[in-house]
């Protein structure tokens, strides 16, 4: 089962958008599809549309019961949300998540709660997205340790360009000491303007950076992808035809292409 | 004197941008001007054309010698670089800073090494700028116990309101316990777009929530702002006459009236 984290310790890059709108795409298509918000600022439970003030269980709650019990089964269930058909579930985050990090410093095996989590409810999905927090501490380090490919958003920008190293290097010790399974699936750029040369130049030098790595799918700046999360739906539901959908439903396909051939 | 900081744990708001053109604005004016860059990413080091490669000593080290030793009389000279007549001077930030939050965790008064850091430097300057981290860690919370003001970036889009209650709970929270003195100086729309729904939006909801903490310049969506970090200078000075730079030169005026009421 291929568990997919959307990383990128930058900003504002497109992170949160591109795992709603994968997952929205995924499970449009029959896969059984699992997101969960890592990110305390919880802007993937809203763009989903579940209200935090209902949820009952979250990520928080996972990670609490795993810090000080070896046993990982039935953990992550109840945290997690169906949305209906054609829908992704979702593990829910709220500002409780925020609390994390002090939590996963003092278990035993700190970079690996969300991996036993996930392990638990392995053979009822066919995919699972997580979107991480624009930051490189213990919780992303936990969707690096957990995850079998990486998705990098690159905004095309020229202070995106800066933080690639860092990632790249966190990337390696992870895989080096926790996770060798884990590769990089695919760099996305995103809120690409071709009339613009800076667009154009990031381009140029993500593809010489990572090759093949670099998805076909250029996703555009378009503000349909924007206004969609006051909605509580992703855009590839509410605005179909938009640029930004019809790129991250070519994204889906590119994406499960991609898998169909390991 | 003014200690700013800019902060916004939501990624991409313009906390950086915001920062090193205010700082620039100040410096150009005459006012001997501080930025402090505490972003692990240090996008305002290379915003102002400084090479991390030739940096001696930066944030992080200045924390490491206070984590261990109460005197904080010449611990953040070394870290200072000036960058000539009419530009701020500024404090450095690597790759390193990353690793602050073990250090600071583990120091006595753990909220205040930073606060302590700029008070052994207080008469040498007219304002600091601190340019804030996406979260509302350790790092973070030095910024707010060591600020007299914060500036809150807003970009005009949906997911950046969610975060804005709990910045609020957290500036509370330190306002109450370790900085009484912590005000709201201003919160200001950026990348905004006046033709786009969106935008105004967000706008009258920030201005319906803040009252006349919004500032009356709002930051326009401009691609100078972004195009100059590639070459190292501030749009102000790059580009003065982009409709971003000339909004950033306006908000430097709107804040040194601020200053000049109290
Ligand atoms: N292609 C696009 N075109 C236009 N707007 C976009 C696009 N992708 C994302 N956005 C908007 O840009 C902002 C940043 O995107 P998003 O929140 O997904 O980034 P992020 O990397 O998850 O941010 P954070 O670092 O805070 O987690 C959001 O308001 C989002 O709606
Ligand atoms: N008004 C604007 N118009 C156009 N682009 C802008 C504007 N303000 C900032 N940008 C660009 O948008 C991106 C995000 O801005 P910036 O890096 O300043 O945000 P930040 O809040 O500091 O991000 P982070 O959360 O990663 O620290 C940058 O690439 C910047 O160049
Ligand atoms: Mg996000
Ligand atoms: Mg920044």
């Amino acid at each position: 089962m291929p568990i997919w984290g959307v990383v990128n310790q930058k900003g504002g890059v497109g992170k949160t958008t591109t795992a709603v709108n994968l997952a929205a795409g995924l499970a449009a298509k029959g896969h059984r599809t699992l997101l969960v918000d890592a990110d305390p600022q919880g802007n993937a439970t809203t763009g989903l549309g579940v209200d935090k003030r209902a949820v009952e269980a979250t990520l928080f709650d996972v990670f609490s019961a795993l810090s000080n019990n070896a046993e990982s089964d039935g953990v992550l269930k109840p945290a997690i949300l169906s949305l209906g058909e054609g829908q992704p579930d979702i593990v829910p985050a709220t500002l409780d998540l925020a609390g994390a990090e002090a939590v996963l410093l003092n278990a035993v095996g700190k970079e690996l709660l969300l991996r036993d989590a996930l392990e638990s409810v392995s053979d009822e999905y066919d995919w699972i997205i997580i979107d991480a927090p624009p930051s490189l501490g213990l919780i992303t380090i936990n969707i690096l340790a957990a995850s079998s490919e990486v998705i990098v958003p690159m905004q095309c920008e020229f202070y995106a360009l800066e933080g690639l190293s860092q990632l790249m290097k966190t990337i390696d010790i992870v895989k080096k000491r926790i996770n060798p399974e884990l590769k990089i699936g695919r760099v996305i750029l995103t809120m690409y303007d071709g009339r613009n040369k800076l667009s154009r130049q990031v381009r140029e030098e993500v593809t010489e950076f990572f090759g093949d790595k670099v998805a076909q799918t250029i996703i555009p700046r378009n503000v349909r992808l924007s206004e969609a999360p006051g909605f509580g739906e992703p855009a590839l539901q509410l605005y179909p035809s938009s640029k930004g959908a019809v790129a991250y439903a070519e994204f889906t396909e590119e994406v499960l292409n991609l898998c169909a051939a390991h």
